[in-house]
């Protein structure tokens, strides 16, 4: 927690996979600190917690000055007499946080989140891992099926007219868009990834209903929903292509 | 170190 908000970060246990979460401090109805702080928590006890509240419930999160636990407070809006507590206890988890060096990417292309999920839906049916290339022409997600010579090909084409889509953003346009792709293309850029992480990753459209992928050689694929509230970002490791 | 398929060797600790 800071004062600009409240930073998430989990890892899989493979260390294939890096989540990043932001929440802005504007999406609290009050958000106050005293001190920056760092906790770690089990994730699973997190979310039961979290769960027990319906959608309209307002949850308070608080700890305190060397707290042991995180207390979350769920009380029904119009009964605010009516409060639950639960608290989370910290675990150790020998590390404190991770830092993913910023380094200059080498190609970003924007889609449409639902889009990307049925891509990757759908190569991984094919294969456990993707390429994926982005050229200046526009971007290509590639798996093989090496039992069955099965090939799945995803391309998106650069958008002529950046402009041309804003105005239907409900509607998922026929063509694929991409937006801004010129102003972040720098050279043409080829990574391998894992089909599954890519998944998991796409499985948070509901977020924003744009998604946008970062490249760089050798470096970890970035994937980023940008949402009023914050950011969430996967990044997922690469695999060196044979 | 950076290892195959892992994201180890990409990140510092804070």
């Amino acid at each position: 927690c800071s004062k600009e908000g409240i930073m998430l970060q989990g890892m899989d246990e493979f260390h294939i996979s890096l989540v990043e979460f932001f929440l802005s401090k504007r999406s609290f109805e009050s958000y106050a600190l005293c001190h920056d702080l760092c906790m770690s928590l089990p994730i699973d006890s997190l979310a039961t917690v979290l769960k027990k509240a319906n959608d309209d419930d307002v949850c308070t999160l608080k700890a305190g000055h060397k707290a042991k636990v995180l207390t979350v407070a769920i009380e029904t809006r119009d009964q605010p007499w009516l409060v639950s507590k639960h608290d989370v206890p910290f675990i150790d988890l020998g590390s404190e946080y991770l830092v993913i060096s910023r380094i200059p990417y080498d190609a970003k292309i924007t889609v449409w989140s639902t889009r990307f999920a049925r891509l990757a839906h759908e190569l991984h049916q094919l294969s456990g891992s993707l390429d994926i290339q982005i050229i200046h022409e526009g971007a290509r997600f590639t798996a093989l099926d090496e039992g069955s010579g099965k090939k799945g090909c995803f391309i998106f084409r650069r958008a002529k007219v950046v402009d041309e889509y804003r105005d239907s953003e409900d509607d998922e346009p026929a063509g694929a868009i991409i937006h801004e792709f010129h102003r972040y293309f720098h050279k043409a850029t080829s990574l391998r990834v894992s089909t599954k992480y890519l998944v998991h990753a796409s499985k948070r459209a509901p977020l924003s209903s744009k998604v946008s992928v970062l490249m760089k050689e050798d470096q970890p694929l970035l994937v980023q929903y940008d949402f009023y509230e914050g950011v969430l970002k996967f990044y997922i490791a690469p695999r060196i292509a044979d | 170190m950076k290892q195959q398929g892992r994201l180890d060797g990409f990140f510092t600790v804070k």
